[in-house]
């Protein structure tokens, strides 16, 4: 148990090891620690590591909570990111969210790129209970959106979720792409999209705040997805995203089943960020 | 050409007539940072710092006139030292066919790799074979059929099948009957920590003695590298590996990482989704990049 000045150092610094090991990043751990450090609180681990957990809580908290707004039917939600975070997963598992509490949902196959990205998100509408609207592969990506918002209107459906390809962000043509696909769902529903979540990878380090920040200016990113949280990753990169750039954390994906899908909490996530 | 990093850690050292044991610990720290903020695993930064140290407090840089630039030249040289040869590409077996397995986490890119890989075979003139054995994911098989038909390679499969370890033979056993020069199989994404999913990818391994396993990684991968590149290193055994989605603005610590435990060489990285975007793995030009 540290006691003394020197155990102080000790300690904060194996706890900034920890919060750097949990890709927090080393900018938002030195500024967390160093808080923490100058709060004069008793300097015992455990007193240390619950300041730290409570600095991380409120931080996580602060964020922006969107008003969602269900009262635009379809509800239409965009998911993006860049390539195998979990995206069509993450679609499969919030289209049996919405299934289960009564929705009529229609997916949008709007990945008219990648090799069988239209099957695999057949196969989980099927397993689900939603319809699709796709094109042929190669088909314009905005015109999928597009029919797919018209017939899920027409049709008097609850919900859209547009399921789009992979794409880096550094990628310009890619991301005037993804813009381009929300824009053309305004066109149709109003507000839309209403919702544009960003699936980023528990297993990525700081490329993940660059992705934030280019998605979020280039189609406004109103919540994320961390999938991939059942592995070791800690996924502490959103700590380091709602510091700097405030957009709330939604859901986290952990495992690849349509229930493994939780809403995020704050003070779970803490807890076993610094577990 | 260096990073700010860097930059400012020479300047540290820079413009002291004698360098002190203070002046590299200080430098140090902005190593340290740089290595860090390019997702290399905190404790992979602590030996290379150490290891760094050690070499800079040597006579060398304390008599140098410029040992600012000296310092510089031992950080890159080390990192780059530690990236492994490069150019060090599968080598094909001497009795054919030669087998490749392919594994890794979810989403890594080793669909892709496995058609890629196929398409560099093939413009060296190599007849082969991709055999899908992820039994798991939605439209997989489809997924693999198509790429296997732009490479163009023959793919092995089996619909409605179980046994993922059973394919990989029989597809082995096809390929064999072909006369084939090599086969890819390919995997489905798991955690490092399913025990079950890992039993698996050993099973294979016992069945079909693959000359190559490959880890496909991702090039964004953060401080988790070194805990995923550990488990497949002694739970699996790491041939070789390939870094994928090298095409973004990410730094790629992850490759100092995967180096500095599993000793693995770095063959390959992926620079985008057609099948030949795979490039030779450089490790000066990684060095550089990490560094920032
Ligand atoms: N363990 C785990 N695996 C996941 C999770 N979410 C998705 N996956 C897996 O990650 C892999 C990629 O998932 P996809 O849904 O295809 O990812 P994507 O973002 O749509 O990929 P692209 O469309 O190619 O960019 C699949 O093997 C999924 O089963 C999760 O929360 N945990
Ligand atoms: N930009 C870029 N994208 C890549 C690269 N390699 C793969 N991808 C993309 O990454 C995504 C995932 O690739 P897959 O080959 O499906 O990955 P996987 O490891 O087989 O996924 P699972 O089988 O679900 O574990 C796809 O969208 C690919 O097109 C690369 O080097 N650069
Ligand atoms: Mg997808
Ligand atoms: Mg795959």
């Amino acid at each position: 148990i540290a006691r003394g000045g020197g155990d102080r150092a000790g300690t904060l610094e194996s706890i900034e090891e920890l919060l750097i090991g949990a890709d927090i990043g080393v900018r938002t751990a030195g500024a967390i620690v160093e808080k923490v450090g100058s709060s004069g609180i008793s300097l015992n681990e455990e007193s240390v590591r619950d300041t730290i957990r409570n600095e991380i809580i409120s931080i996580l908290s602060g964020t922006c909570q969107p008003g969602v707004d269900l009262l635009v039917k379809p509800h239409v939600i965009m998911v993006v990111g860049v390539n195998g975070t979990g995206k069509t997963t993450t679609i499969a598992k919030l289209a049996h969210r919405y299934k289960t509490a009564g929705n009529q949902v229609l997916l949008a196959a709007c990945d008219t790129f990648r090799a069988a990205a239209i099957e695999q998100l057949e196969i989980w509408a099927g397993r689900v209970g939603a319809d699709v609207v796709k094109h042929k592969p190669g088909a314009d990506a905005a015109s999928v959106a597009y029919d797919a918002c018209s017939a899920a209107a027409s049709r008097g459906m609850d919900t859209v979720i547009i399921d789009t390809a992979g794409r880096l962000q550094t990628k310009k043509n890619l991301m005037d792409e993804v813009a381009k696909i929300g824009r053309v769902t305004g066109k149709v529903v109003d507000g839309a999209p209403h919702e544009v979540l960003l699936v980023l990878d528990a297993t990525t380090g700081q490329n993940s705040i660059s992705q934030a920040k280019a998605f979020s200016e280039v189609c406004g990113v109103t919540g994320i997805v961390m999938a991939k949280l059942d592995g070791t990753a800690k996924g502490g990169i959103v700590v380091a995203i709602a510091k700097e750039l405030g957009i709330p954390i939604q859901f986290i994906g952990t495992g690849e089943s349509i229930d493994d899908l939780a809403a995020f909490d704050p003070e779970t996530f803490a807890t076993a960020l610094l577990g | 050409e260096i990073s700010e990093k860097l930059e400012s850690a020479l300047k540290r050292i820079k413009g002291h007539g004698k360098i002190s044991e203070k002046n590299v610990t200080d430098a140090l720290k902005d190593v340290r940072l740089a290595l860090l903020e390019a997702d290399v695993n905190y404790k992979v930064v602590k030996q290379f710092t150490d290891d760094v140290k050690t070499k800079a407090l040597g006579k060398e840089v304390l008599t140098s006139i410029t040992p600012g630039q000296l310092f510089v030249k031992i950080v890159y040289e080390e990192l780059r030292d530690l990236m492994g040869e490069g150019a060090k590409e599968v080598a094909l077996a001497p009795n054919p066919p030669t087998v490749i397995m392919v594994a890794g986490l979810q989403g890594s890119g080793k669909t892709t790799a496995c058609a890629k890989l196929a398409r560099r075979f093939s413009q060296k003139g190599k007849k082969g074979m991709l055999i899908a054995a992820d039994i798991y994911r939605p439209a997989a098989v489809d997924q693999l059929e198509t790429l296997g038909k732009a490479v163009p390679v023959e793919v092995y499969y089996e619909r409605d099948e179980d046994d993922a370890v059973g394919i990989v033979e029989r597809g082995l056993k096809a390929a064999k009957s072909k006369a084939l020069d090599y086969v890819i199989a390919d995997t489905a994404g798991r955690l490092h920590v399913d025990e079950k999913m890992m039993e698996e990818l050993t099973d294979i391994r016992e069945r079909v003695h693959p000359h190559e396993t490959i880890l496909v990684a991702d090039g964004m991968t953060g401080q988790d590298a070194v805990t995923i590149a550990k488990e497949f290193s002694s739970t699996l055994g790491i041939d070789g590996v390939i870094l994928t989605k090298m095409d973004g603005d990410e730094r790629g610590g992850a490759a100092l990482s995967i180096r500095a435990v599993s000793g693995a060489p770095i063959r390959y990285i992926g620079v985008g989704e057609k099948l030949d975007a795979l490039e030779v793995f450089h490790p000066e030009r990684m060095a550089s990049r990490i560094l920032g």
